[in-house]
């Protein structure tokens, strides 16, 4: 454990609880893509399987429950609880195009061929491109509401700390996921477009951002 | 011989 993963995973831990308040107290998913958010709770289920075989510390095992419980929380509140605001007609990316390759490429480039790697490389893989439904909700409408921006924000944080985290590894211990890095470097990527608009329209404004 | 990893990130 070092200061970048320990921030990194508390920048995580902050937007998964923003999007939560931000829905549970506005009564309202406007906004939010509903199909990213399923995609998150698969990347859970798929990542932390291993709590049933592997023990890795306290925090390890508390952090895995906690993004479980408000990963499928918040995909309740989304397809169940306030449905009726739900924006099915804008969150039109076809996820197939992402499990599909993502599926085939975890069975062809993992550590090992057992189920369990399998599923791990698989949330690797998926984590990687699941906020695109997102991305593209936004792109598509031309707008978001700043509290989504905030928790766009703290995902993007969280995945370039951990890219500090990997860097920092590599130096003090040799340690070297090639795997989750690569992924970790694609997803970065996918922000970098979203934080020059964050800061130059959100900050510096206020409300909603529109896309130029 | 294929022990799974163990991976300690989240």
């Amino acid at each position: 454990m070092n200061i970048f993963r320990l921030l990194g995973d508390m920048c995580h831990l902050v937007a998964i609880i923003i999007l939560f308040l931000k829905i549970w107290r506005s009564k309202s998913c406007a906004g939010i893509s509903g199909k990213s958010q399923v995609l998150f709770a698969l990347v859970f289920t798929t990542r932390y399987l291993d709590l049933f075989t592997s023990f890795i510390s306290v925090y390890n095992t508390v952090m895995k429950v906690v993004f479980l419980v408000l990963a499928y929380a918040t995909v309740y509140l989304i397809y169940l609880r306030f449905r009726s605001t739900y924006n099915s007609e804008s969150d039109s990316f076809r996820v197939e195009f992402l499990l599909v390759p993502v599926a085939g490429l975890s069975f062809l480039e993992n550590y090992a061929f057992a189920p369990l790697e399998i599923l791990w490389t698989f949330s690797i893989y998926l984590e990687s491109v699941a906020i695109l439904p997102q991305l593209f909700m936004i792109t598509k409408t031309g707008e978001a509401e700043s509290i989504t921006t905030h928790y766009l924000f703290f995902l993007g944080l969280y995945r370039a700390l951990y890219l500090a985290n990997w860097v920092w590894r590599y130096h003090t211990e040799g340690f070297f996921d090639q795997i989750a890095v690569v992924s970790g470097v694609v997803q970065t990527i996918f922000y970098c477009d979203f934080f020059y608009l964050y800061f130059t329209k959100v900050l510096r404004g206020s409300g909603k951002m529109t896309l130029p | 011989a294929d022990e799974p990893a163990n991976h300690d990130e989240l």
